[in-house]
């Protein structure tokens, strides 16, 4: 839910790792 | 024997890790993905050592503690089994 996603971000640690995590699929992706 | 008890052990554990991320990852499913994919390539001596056992144990533990850190701790433990991947490029020694 949206409030679920608000949670999350409120906590800056949480929300840099989720940048991380999904930064690395995106890497994978592209190398293929 | 004692190998077969902590993979199965550790199998279970890293299910429960799962489930119950999963439940708070709703919003990007591509996240577990990866774990899952992470967790594939990781050595079979990491996967049934007591290091990956209180690795999953503390993430779980502390992820069902915190709930608003759960990426934190999925994003930990995809470090350590990206470090122990079987994959791993050998490290060039000789000259």
């Amino acid at each position: 839910s949206q409030m679920a996603e608000d949670d999350d971000d409120d906590d800056p640690e949480n929300r840099i790792a989720k940048k991380m995590l999904l930064a690395q699929i995106k890497a994978n992706y592209s190398s293929g | 024997k004692e190998t077969h008890v902590l993979q199965a052990e550790n199998q279970k554990l890293f299910t429960e890790f799962v489930e119950y991320c999963s439940a708070h990852t709703e919003d990007c499913p591509e996240v577990m993905k990866f774990l899952h994919a992470k967790h594939a390539k990781a050595s079979p001596e990491f996967l049934a050592s007591v290091e990956f056992r209180n690795t999953l144990g503390r993430c779980l533990t502390r992820a069902q503690a915190r709930r608003t850190k759960t990426f934190v701790y999925i994003n930990e433990l995809c470090t350590v089994l990206k470090q122990h991947s079987a994959k791993r490029r050998p490290t060039v020694t000789a000259v």
